[in-house]
């Protein structure tokens, strides 16, 4: 554990804080892809299979508890509880263009062709595409809420602070993952233009809209 | 399998 990865993860964690606490006070998902959420959570499912299997940590089972655990409760609350504010018009990205080619690649380049390390490997290149839905969301739209950019910005900064957390182990613990930092690099460029729209607007007080 | 990489990364 290193400051990056754990600035990485208190990110993510705050990320999904800000999403749930968004959709709970407001009583409302309206400007929240649920394809992504959705994918986010089959991401959380393959991966901590290996809570069962695979000891590592209090604070690592803890994590993973909550990301599942949080992944479906969105899914709850923008399905069933608060279904009718789901922009479900705006929610059109073909999820099967991201499926299709992440499931052949993860069983063709994959550390090892076994059960579990596929499904590792299925979930590392499922979560580097699966805010697609929600980006693509947003740009048919044309803006996002404060809030769900905030939500966004922090859950970009989470794989962007790993990738400082990959370089510091390279260098101090000669340990690395190619996998995992390919994926890693390119879900953080997938955020770099809207990292760009949020530090050009969003903190400047204004809200996220794109050019007509 | 010893050799697969040790997953302490969430």
């Amino acid at each position: 554990m290193n400051v990056f990865r754990l600035a990485g993860d208190m990110s993510h964690l705050l990320a999904i804080i800000i999403l749930l606490l968004k959709i709970w006070k407001t009583r409302s998902c309206a400007g929240i892809s649920g394809r992504s959420q959705l994918l986010f959570a089959l991401t959380y499912t393959a991966r901590y299979l290996d809570l069962v299997t695979n000891w590592v940590s209090l604070y690592n089972t803890v994590m993973k508890v909550f990301f599942i655990a949080t992944s479906y409760a969105t899914i709850y609350l923008m399905y069933l509880k608060f279904k009718a504010t789901y922009d479900s018009n705006h929610d059109t990205f073909r999820v099967e263009f991201l499926l299709l080619p992440v499931t052949i690649l993860a069983l063709v380049l994959n550390h090892e062709f076994s059960f579990m390390e596929i499904l590792w490997t299925f979930s590392i290149y499922l979560e580097a595409v699966a805010i697609l839905p929600q980006l693509f969301m947003v740009s048919k739209t044309g803006e996002a809420e404060s809030i769900t950019s905030h939500y966004l910005f922090a859950l970009g900064s989470y794989r962007l602070l790993y990738i400082f957390n990959w370089i510091w182990r390279y260098y101090t613990e000669e340990y690395y993952d190619l996998i995992a930092i390919i994926a890693g690099v390119v879900q953080t460029v997938l955020y770099c233009d809207f990292f760009y729209l949020y530090f050009t607007k969003v903190l400047k007080g204004k809200k996220l809209q794109l050019p007509a | 399998d010893d050799d697969a990489p040790k997953k302490d990364e969430l």
